[in-house]
């Protein structure tokens, strides 16, 4: 079957939390997302890319209810937390979204287009999800539903 | 139905690439990944976590076989490209991820438990995907399937 997209979600009950400037060596990520699973605080999106000069960072997403309880968690723990509750997540929802050769590309583009910026992105085969400013979800969803040619009956429109 | 884990994949063909240091602002984004899309370079993960100070980084998994040609692309757009193809894909695949408080923490708890460092991290609702060294990534791929008791029968032992 030809990878397609079949519909585009927000989630504007988002809050991104992270700590900056962790060790980078076995151990860091499992104590910190530990300390948050002992809360039982559930997280979404984590996120976290290369490494640079022995350190890292580590972003995640989680329902804005929650952001007192895992800022305190966090905090802690000693890390430095960055908190963010002015957030959405963006996302298109498909199959063969990796091996379909720019889906991520026109997603991105109706966003630029629109002079939205990227903050943070993470995908898998069957998803590509952007965070991006509250203020502009309603408006990026319109655009990318518009860029896929998505009629109003395949809009997944709230994740939970 | 309560969140599980189904099984562990292994990726070991993978590269790992990173454009480093770009504008955060609007188009950025989509202008690489447009630019690897016109080569018809399909891209696994993509992954960008927080900006800073004005600028981002943007880190990309692809099969190595492309590496020659993604690494070209990006430096055609004038990019400082990072390259690196010792590296392997860890997931754990499930349902209910997202909600499931700890499944994470004990994926990452069984690598720290070896000393193997997590470099990339990025999830969605269905997977956990850890970025490590392809010289560990046997070992990682045992330790992840024992961590979560899973017998040889649900082993997804290699994506594509
Ligand atoms: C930064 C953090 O992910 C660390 N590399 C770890 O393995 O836990
Ligand atoms: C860095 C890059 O993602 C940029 N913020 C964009 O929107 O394209």
């Amino acid at each position: 079957e030809a990878p397609s997209v079949r519909g585009v979600a927000l989630d504007q009950n988002q809050t991104r939390l992270a700590v900056l400037n962790v060790p980078d060596r076995p151990g860091v990520a499992a104590q910190i997302l530990q300390s948050l699973a002992d809360k039982g605080i559930p997280l979404d999106m984590i996120i976290q890319s290369e490494p640079a000069q022995g350190v890292n960072n580590i972003a995640f997403t989680i329902k804005t209810t929650d952001r007192y309880e895992a800022e305190r968690t966090l905090q802690q723990t000693g890390q430095a937390v960055m908190v963010d509750t002015d957030v959405a997540k963006l996302s298109i929802v498909g199959l063969g979204m990796a091996q379909a050769k720019g889906i991520a590309a026109r997603m991105f583009q109706a966003l630029a287009e629109r002079d939205i910026n990227i903050e943070m992105i993470a995908t898998s085969e069957i998803k590509v999800s952007c965070i991006i400013r509250q203020s502009r979800a309603v408006e990026a969803l319109q655009a990318v539903h518009q860029a896929f040619a998505l009629n109003g009956s395949q809009e997944i429109p709230i994740e939970r």
